[in-house]
């Protein structure tokens, strides 16, 4: 049970950050399902952006700080243009 | 602090704002008095002025709403976004949307609504967001133990004033 629940977990955690990151950070819809689920690639340069942008430590990965970040209630509008 | 893409600004520097509906969760004088408020915090660092008008067109108009509200946006119920705003021009351009599925208080109890507002109407004269966390313009809501020791952070007044310049009358 604790090792389903940990894949639970982290496919919320994917989840939350992929919806983060299309609002406010412009990763594309079209980018593959494995690239998001490997967290790879476009995914981590995403990550590392929003990291940069809210002055957190910029490890590419979605560490604790991250997530907390991302769960605070925040504007609607993005935090990056096009 | 940074701009809207092509960085558009009022052309003038007299508004009108319209209060277009009202939150259940405050008696109106005291949203009127947060909008007032959060207003006046541009209004001191800048040479626009703003009046109210409560019939016809606005430049600024200010609503509540939850969910799908008209804008291809729609909020998504309580916590996580608390409004948006759109960058100065015609229409639906320059006007401020608050999630009323937050609730909105006066002091920080809840989602303090002047707060939120200063931030939305800063979108609305056309800053962007900033990546100082001190700056009110910072996307993430800060809640701030002194209410009444709020000031804007010298990015946001940068910002404002690399739009529209200073208050020549300070």
């Amino acid at each position: 049970y604790p090792v389903d629940r940990a894949a639970e977990d982290e496919n919320n955690n994917m989840e939350l950050t992929q919806q983060y990151l299309e609002n406010y950070y412009n990763l594309g819809k079209d980018v593959k399902p494995f690239v998001r689920r490997r967290n790879s690639g476009p995914v981590v340069e995403k990550i590392r952006e929003m990291q940069k942008f809210l002055g957190l430590e910029v490890t590419g990965k979605v560490d604790s700080d991250t997530l907390a970040m991302m769960r605070r209630p925040r504007c609607g509008v993005p935090d990056v243009g096009d | 602090f940074t701009t809207f893409p092509g960085m558009p600004k009022w052309r003038k520097t007299h508004l009108t704002y319209r209060i277009m509906n009202y939150t259940p969760d405050l008696p109106r004088d005291a949203v009127d008095s947060a909008i007032e408020k959060a207003l006046n915090v541009w209004k001191e660092v800048t040479p626009l002025t703003f009046s109210r008008t409560d019939e016809g067109e606005a430049d600024i108009k200010i609503s509540f709403a939850v969910r799908d509200h008209g804008d291809f946006n729609p909020f998504d119920g309580p916590g996580n976004v608390l409004g948006h705003a759109y960058p100065p021009g015609p229409g639906i351009y320059g006007d401020a949307h608050f999630d009323d599925d937050e609730q909105w208080t006066s002091d920080t109890s809840g989602t303090n609504l002047f707060l939120v507002a200063a931030h939305e109407l800063g979108h609305s004269l056309g800053l962007f967001h900033s990546a100082d966390p001190s700056a009110l313009m910072y996307p993430v809501y800060n809640v701030l133990a002194d209410l009444a020791r709020f000031h804007l952070s010298q990015d946001d007044v940068n910002g404002i004033q690399s739009l529209y310049g200073g208050n020549d009358s300070l």
